[in-house]
């Protein structure tokens, strides 16, 4: 799982 | 991705073109407080670390688990952090001469240090990323303190920094209500983190909102505070 998708908002 | 996120990060993207575009027009950066745009550079930088995870995928051709929502966020972070390293720029070399420096203030420390170190104790995951990623959502909730201390020693803001002002408060409020519409919509959603600096950063916003309606349906050009 990515940074990405722990953190899915700016 | 719903309506309220969308129509926020359109918002927060609309403050920088606001700001940039008054300092070019105007050529002046009166008004604006040189200490809070450097907090937000400091924001982004934190936060948007992950970056270099996204650009790591796509050089090793691991396409795998880059979605759209990943594209939008790393368009949007890009944009981001180049405005408000743009912003900095202008205003200490073309724009320095009209910079409010001497009204400026705050201490930075007073909102650096606490916020370093609630990073370190309240934090999901206690890595580098994770409490660099916390320090940024704690720093940007109190960033706009010596915006507000300059726009009260100032006692009034001209139009296009009211914008500013309402644009950069007001998208925090609506990912408020995002927040709220993914709670009951998405099973196990929950940042309290997020929720609780949120909330603390649009509160920060309070007076300032008042006096910005006040100003929208008097019709003034400039936003007075009462003296």
């Amino acid at each position: 799982e990515s940074d990405d998708e722990l953190h899915d908002e700016l | 991705m719903n309506i309220f996120r969308i129509s926020a990060d359109l918002l927060h993207l609309a403050s920088f073109f606001i700001l940039i575009f008054k300092m070019k027009a105007t050529k002046s950066c009166k008004g604006i407080s040189f200490k809070t745009q450097l907090m937000y550079t400091l924001v982004f930088t934190c936060r948007y670390l992950d970056l270099f995870h996204v650009l790591g995928m796509m050089i090793t051709f691991n396409f795998a688990h880059i979605t759209g929502l990943t594209l939008y966020n790393t368009f949007m972070k890009i944009l981001f952090l180049a405005a408000s390293y743009y912003i900095v720029y202008l205003m200490r070399t073309e724009l320095k001469s009209t910079s409010d420096d001497a009204r400026d203030t705050f201490v930075l420390w007073h909102i650096l240090a606490p916020c370093a170190v609630l990073a370190l104790i309240f934090n999901a995951q206690f890595t580098i990323l994770e409490i660099l990623w916390t320090f940024s959502i704690y720093l940007e909730a109190v960033a706009v303190m010596p915006q507000l201390m300059l726009l009260i020693e100032t006692g009034e803001a001209d139009s296009l920094s009211s914008h500013y002002m309402f644009a950069v408060g007001g998208y925090r409020a609506l990912y408020l209500v995002n927040w709220v519409y993914r709670y009951a919509t998405e099973p196990y959603y929950s940042n309290w983190i997020a929720w609780i600096a949120g909330f603390v950063q649009t509160a920060l916003f309070g007076d300032f909102f008042y006096y910005y309606f006040v100003k929208i349906m008097s019709g003034d050009a400039a936003l007075k505070l009462p003296t």
